[in-house]
């Protein structure tokens, strides 16, 4: 079966940042989303892989000329919770490979990490949904890993 | 603004299995999903946020009848990398809350958090996409999660 998808798209507008050793119980993700929400920031990425030794580190993408204010939030929300400071980066790139031919196939996300690791991108997010994949790297790193997708998926975009 | 969601969902078939401690380099990704896809495992989620001391947690959910062959791959992965075993949950529900109307509404996470954590539900992963919100949690919350999510966004779903 031949793979189909229906595009690959590069923002280069977001700024990541990501709260540390949150406890791994019921109600930190709502606060923590409540008071973003509350401070008016939109997030558009948001990934949290499992907790090791009940603390989970949660890290969200948004645009960059909200920075500043997550940062603010999220300090205050590190201090309130007796964790250590959020880390961030001011200049990240999202990929991102989508279409629903790839329900189907379960090779696009080995494809995709490959081509990127074959030209030395490092992966800092990943985050997945039925019809996309998404992948987080350096922003400095985000004209090459787009010329690198393209190459690699030529055959498969319609 | 209203908020209008497509649907949500509860999908009870999965297990998740998370790598724990590759390092943070390129290609350590790629080499996880390309011996995943060999092994002929179609993978549903992948999530993995920033990591920690240059190492940094995958974690991916599966159909439970192939917990065993993904658990095997992971443990020769983890093995050869040198890092500690895998982790796995054989019994895992994600929820997922969906659609367009997602896209410009940004408080759609912090409802669904917050009615999850009011009924004392923890969030093992969660992992969004532009017009859709999935989280992972215990198989045993799955049909009480969904009841609660249904509630909270009763006055959304079209
Ligand atoms: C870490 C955080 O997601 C926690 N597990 C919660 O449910 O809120
Ligand atoms: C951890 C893993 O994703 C690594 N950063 C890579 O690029 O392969």
């Amino acid at each position: 079966e031949k793979l189909i998808i229906d595009g690959i798209t590069l923002d280069e507008s977001q700024a990541m940042v990501t709260l540390v050793g949150l406890s791994d119980i019921p109600g930190l993700a709502a606060q923590t989303f409540d008071e973003l929400a509350e401070a008016g920031i939109v997030v558009d990425m948001i990934v949290q892989s499992i907790g090791r030794d009940n603390r989970a580190d949660i890290s969200l993408t948004i645009k960059r000329e909200d920075l500043k204010k997550t940062l603010q939030v999220a300090e205050e929300l590190a201090r309130g919770l007796n964790c250590p400071p959020p880390t961030h980066n001011s200049q990240v790139a999202k990929l991102s490979v989508f279409g629903t031919g790839i329900k189907s196939y379960s090779g696009v996300a080995s494809r995709m990490f490959k081509a990127l690791s074959a030209a030395e991108i490092n992966l800092d997010l990943i985050g997945t949904s039925e019809v996309r994949v998404n992948v987080v790297v350096d922003g400095k790193q985000g004209a090459k890993a787009l010329e690198v997708l393209k190459q690699e998926f030529a055959d498969a975009l319609v």
